[in-house]
């Protein structure tokens, strides 16, 4: 798994 | 986008429109904390600069633009248009012992040190617990509005929806944020005793009132 920011989501 | 997301999403935006409509159909903002939804305001603020950065999907953009004017037009509402029915004294929580902390912390703990980002942490870190002053005001006057119980309702099940979304991506996309998940956590733990509350008491048509 990759530890990144869930920019797709709000 | 899977159905958790999708359908969290949706609750959230159905507990921003409850309390507008809640608001401006009885023409009061009676047991509302305002320091909740200024709270609210600032997360969606410091967390949708990236409006001005970067394009994810229509529905993306739609979706936050909506989501932060709402936020700005309820707290219009409470403080300008409807401020006489304002119950300031009951809204007595002290929110720089929220927005202190969570600012220290989003500089101490993000994935990365520039000022978008640790912004955008801040914003995850204070949702967490922007809802405390309207749980402290409604423990304060030991009852709530049964429209306020359902928009606390769906703003409460939307970040456990969030949770079951976050579990999918993380066994179909291999995908996790640590930050993320430990707030979201958070924010809904503290949403357990009103989720006990809401159905042994408001769902049976009972209005919610604390023992005194």
């Amino acid at each position: 798994g990759t530890d990144s920011n869930l920019k797709d989501e709000l | 986008m899977n159905i958790f997301r999708l359908t969290g999403d949706l609750s959230h935006l159905a507990a921003i429109i409850i309390l507008l409509l809640k608001i401006w159909k009885s023409r009061s903002c009676a047991g509302i904390s305002g320091k909740s939804q200024i709270l609210f305001a600032l997360v969606f603020t410091t967390r949708y600069l990236d409006l001005f950065t970067s394009f994810i999907s229509l529905y993306n953009t739609c979706m936050k633009l909506i989501y932060i004017g709402c936020a700005y037009a309820t707290v219009y509402l409470i403080y300008a248009k409807f401020r006489a029915t304002y119950d300031g004294n009951h809204d007595s929580f002290r929110v720089e012992f929220l927005v202190v902390p969570v600012g220290g912390l989003s500089v101490l703990i993000n994935h990365d040190f520039s000022p978008l980002e640790i912004l955008w942490t801040f914003s995850i870190y204070l949702e967490s617990v922007a809802i405390l002053p309207q749980l402290f005001m409604i423990s304060k006057t030991g009852e709530a509005e049964t429209i306020t119980t359902h928009y606390l309702f769906c703003l409460g099940l939307y970040r456990a929806l969030y949770l079951f979304n976050w579990i999918w991506r993380f066994y179909f996309e291999g995908f996790f944020d640590m930050i993320a998940i430990v707030a979201g956590v958070v924010q809904t733990v503290l949403y357990c005793d009103f989720f006990y509350l809401y159905v042994t008491k408001v769902l049976k048509g009972k209005k919610l009132s604390l023992p005194a």
